[in-house]
């Protein structure tokens, strides 16, 4: 029987992940300072 | 000319990328007036360049395939548009 792979495997990507840690870090900079 | 008609795919490029990332950045709101004003930022030549209809029409091609990694595209879309900002800020004098 085919087994069932998960499609949802990508949903937290480390790559994904360091990045929006690094723009909401970079957002709350320019709020900070503006 | 090229350019004008390379400024207007740029900008057709961008609203279908913000569109996307409206969608999908519901959960942080202050992401796509971010990327919005990175581009109200960058030069009028580098908006009208093929550099970025080439750069905006990989990065929503990925995004619509890989929406998992959509931050990594936005985070790439603004480096770009910040390395060609006219303002840049400038250390406060003492």
């Amino acid at each position: 029987d085919p087994v069932n792979v998960d499609d949802d495997e990508d949903e937290d990507d480390p790559e994904n992940r360091i990045a929006k840690k690094m723009l909401l870090e970079e957002i709350q900079a320019n709020i900070t300072t503006d | 000319g090229s350019k004008k008609c390379y400024q207007l795919e740029n900008e057709k490029l961008f609203e279908e990328f913000v569109d996307l990332c409206k969608k999908q950045t519901g959960e942080h709101p202050e992401v796509v007036p971010f990327l919005c004003n990175k581009r109200q930022r960058a030069r009028p030549t580098f908006l009208a360049s093929a550099e970025l209809r080439n750069v905006l029409s990989r990065v929503l091609s990925r995004a619509q395939a890989r929406p998992t990694k959509l931050y990594v595209y936005i985070n790439e879309l603004c480096t770009l548009l910040k390395a060609h900002s006219t303002k840049r800020k400038v250390p406060l004098t003492p």
